[in-house]
């Protein structure tokens, strides 16, 4: 099985191609794609070799080459469609987060089950929907994927709206777990992870 | 050095154990605590030996103690007094979230360049304070991270402003690339990774 660790760092070396594209570098290697995260040369063969993205030996990669492969094997030649489940402070800042115009999701629908409370947002553009009409909205949309942002006893309801809706994949922000049926992929979003990451070097360097 | 994605999966290891605590499990295994992120056993074993926690062979690990030892080897074992920069929509999401309730990480001061307008949420128990006054609420509540959640212009000077108060760690989460001095530790969050993930997973089953 395709392991969720694995892709992360298939990410990681798009974000780093992206980067050497922009520079106008044309050759690179495993260490330089792994350097910056740490992550060893050998690793880096083995995760690029599991996709069946080879480089030459002696010669290493071609960035250009190699970045439209990744995005290839990630499905990321398209633009994938997203619903928000929940326009409250969180669901209203997802929808308005200038990180996702350069990335191949685009934000197509808003919704809410109190879609009246919220409309005071006037520079928002997307219109914030009542939660009932998501399968209408995924159909004319070709909606694949749901973030759900909506408070923890709420989440399981936003699920199953998902679900009902026909979407296969949910990236589930509240702190709550989920259940859904197979063939629905879900990740939980856990900040917490990065603050640890961030608390073990300041205790490290600092209060040994 | 000890790569963030090696903590990460410590962090990861940290949630099962403590998942497995609370269902009364006594003792695991490497096999047992990798499996639901299909990381081997073999590089459980790895990764605990590097940060010098190592089971009994054929025993496994001890379910509370292999927990405790992680929690003090990430440093863990104290609360972690934390700022966020930008009261705005995400700013405030972060501060009511209440995954943040059952971590070792404490919300102490939610700061904005203009607190005056951003006021008006009454269930808000943390007072939003002018950001000139992060150095001395830094130094009376022993606070240590910053986390960013201003627009991705203003990102760089709400880094210096967390910088100047002696702040050691931030997590960003503008769409920007900050500088920062030696010794500050910074984590950037992008959560458009997740939705890659999902993306790959959704096109293999779904559009293969
Ligand atoms: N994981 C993270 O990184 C992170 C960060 C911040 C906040 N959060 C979480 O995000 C969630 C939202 O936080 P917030 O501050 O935006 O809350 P909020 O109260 O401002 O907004 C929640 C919205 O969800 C709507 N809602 C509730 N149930 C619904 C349903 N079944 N269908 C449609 N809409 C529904 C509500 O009407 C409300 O508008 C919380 O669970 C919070 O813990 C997660
Ligand atoms: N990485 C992610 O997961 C993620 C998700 C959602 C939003 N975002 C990002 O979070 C940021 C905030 O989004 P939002 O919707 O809350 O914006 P917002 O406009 O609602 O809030 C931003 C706040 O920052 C304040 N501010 C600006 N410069 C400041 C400074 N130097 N010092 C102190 N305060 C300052 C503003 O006064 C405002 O109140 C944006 O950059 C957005 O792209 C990231």
């Amino acid at each position: 099985a395709v392991s969720t660790l694995a892709l992360f760092r298939v990410s990681l070396y798009l974000r780093r191609l992206a980067e050497l594209e922009q520079e106008g570098v044309e050759k690179t290697s495993s260490r330089e794609l792994g350097e910056r995260f740490s992550i060893s040369a050998a690793s880096v063969r083995k995760d690029l070799g599991f996709f069946g993205a080879f480089g030459r030996a002696g010669i290493g990669y071609e960035v250009h080459g190699l970045r439209e492969s990744l995005m290839g094997i990630l499905g990321l030649e398209r633009t994938w469609k997203v619903a928000i489940v929940g326009a409250g402070r969180l669901g209203r800042a997802l929808a308005k987060h200038k990180g996702l115009a350069e990335s191949k999701f685009e934000i197509s629908a808003l919704l809410d089950k109190f879609p009246d409370k919220t409309l005071g947002e006037g520079e928002l553009k997307l219109e914030i929907l009542h939660i009932d009409v998501l399968p209408e909205v995924a159909h004319e949309r070709d909606i694949e994927i749901g973030i759900i942002a909506v408070p923890g006893p709420d989440a399981q309801d936003a699920a199953n709206s998902i679900v009902a809706a026909g979407l296969k994949a949910i990236l589930n922000f509240a702190p709550a777990r989920i259940k859904v049926p197979p063939g629905v992929f879900v990740h939980n979003v856990d900040f917490t992870i990065y603050l640890e990451n961030l608390a073990y070097f300041v205790n490290r360097v600092y209060h040994q």
